[in-house]
């Protein structure tokens, strides 16, 4: 139990917090407990469910400084059986403040291991840098899954953002690896897309989903309501893209 | 001479690189003089112009560290009248460096102060963060040009970005101002790109800049052939909406 994915790609607008936050809905609407932590100073995933970025209780800054347990930093979303370390934009001065600590890149790690026991899966969403913040992402997951934009500057970022899960699990995290690439905001009618898409299955091979995520306007309406697409609605192309995706992440764990 | 404007949203994938290449090449070919400082780790902006990203000249890291002085790392690109300060991925160390050194908020503005008289116009991509890369261009700079991506996310995070505009205005750069705020990737046919488009001209004022950046596939096939859209198809709705923007932009530094 327990199984913690770190959301990672240092591109911006790839797909991320989206991904993080319909894959966490689609594996809860299957049954699987799932925490989703929002490790991005800008609170997408956060208020993409619907939370205010500014509360009163606990959130990612407290548990990163050891203010405060997973347990008293989780709370309940409009998801059945899906919960959430929310953040506010605090955490944008904790890279900073990060970089004077003791074991820098393991607080997250430090803070959460042993403690995952009453979810199935964990889903760290991850902020658009390979700084500090998603360094402790890498240290503290078991396996990456990575969004990847089907555009140009989304595919020549990739190798950097392969060397540097290489540099983690050589120095502080042995485990890791990348479980999978799902492809984003796929455009058929779009030359570019496909042609990416094909370069990103000759770089990667099988380690692509085969569920690709078409760009649809009903992902990007969704989060204006504080609600997942799968909550929004359920039947467009968007919500069943994921649905099919939590199928093949559960699939990939098992054989794993 | 030398005014310089930072390209800034910590928001990712929003067009800050896609709006620096294009305006700086829109206002290249009418005659300004204009260098481009590519402070994104990420190096889109080098590898969109058709530079490699891993060059053995000086680059935007030497230039903070104090390693080589403006002239020696302004290279030539493929468009008359317009110069870079390339990067590469070493820049991306250079955040976690400057933590610990003198005025590290001040490094590019000392690097280039006096320095911008070969160039009319200097424009620095930052990269997707409120790190110390974007303060550095932040103190600087003269003025601010905000990419604001016609998406709910994007609106969302743009009222920390200005906060973030105040604070290095008060703390490092009196001077600082919001030039303008360009709507990008704006889709007619998307009522939620409407909506944000509205939004923003309530928030913003006659600051948001008339012309709108439309979502054009020609656009982001550009970068593949390392050059700019307006090389590549200087006829499609892209290219012909950032030659408005500069002429826009070249009005209200008159005004100014
Ligand atoms: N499949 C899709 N179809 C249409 N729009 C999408 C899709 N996926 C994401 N989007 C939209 O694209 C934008 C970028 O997505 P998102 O914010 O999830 O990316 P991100 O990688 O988390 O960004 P950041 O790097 O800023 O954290 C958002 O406005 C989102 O609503
Ligand atoms: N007007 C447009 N029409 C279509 N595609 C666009 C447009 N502007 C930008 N793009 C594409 O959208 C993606 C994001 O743009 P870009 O990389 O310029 O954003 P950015 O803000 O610089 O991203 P980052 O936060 O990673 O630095 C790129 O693949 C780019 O080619
Ligand atoms: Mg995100
Ligand atoms: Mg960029």
């Amino acid at each position: 139990r327990g199984r913690i994915l770190a959301i990672a790609n240092q591109k911006g607008g790839v797909g991320k917090t989206t991904t993080t936050i319909n894959l966490a809905t689609a594996l809860a609407a299957v049954g699987q407990a799932v925490l989703i932590v929002d490790l991005d100073p800008q609170a997408n995933a956060t208020t993409g469910l619907g939370l205010p970025p500014k509360g009163d209780r606990y959130n990612a800054y407290d548990l990163l400084v050891g203010a405060a347990t997973l347990a008293e930093t989780a709370q309940k979303t409009i998801v059945p059986g899906l919960d959430i370390i929310p953040t506010t934009v605090d955490l944008a001065g904790a890279e900073i403040e990060l970089v004077g600590l003791e074991r820098r890149e393991y607080r997250l790690r430090d803070a959460i291991e042993g403690q995952c026991g009453a979810w199935d899966f964990v889903l760290i969403d991850c902020p658009p840098s390979l700084g500090l913040l998603t360094l402790n992402a890498l240290t503290a997951a078991e396996a990456v899954l990575v969004p990847l934009q089907c555009e140009y500057y989304a595919l020549e970022g990739i190798s950097h953002l392969i060397r540097t899960i290489e540099r983690v699990k050589n120095n502080f995290n042995q485990k890791l690896e990348v479980q999978g690439v799902v492809l984003t905001m796929f455009d058929k009618r779009n030359t570019l897309s496909t042609a990416v898409a094909d370069d990103a299955r000759r770089f990667f091979g099988n380690k692509v989903y085969e569920t690709v995520i078409p760009r649809n306007v009903r992902v990007s309406e969704a989060p204006s309501f504080g609600k997942p697409v799968l909550l929004y609605d359920l039947h467009c192309a968007g919500s069943q893209a994921y649905v099919h995706l939590a199928g093949e992440v559960i699939r990939r764990e098992r054989v794993l």
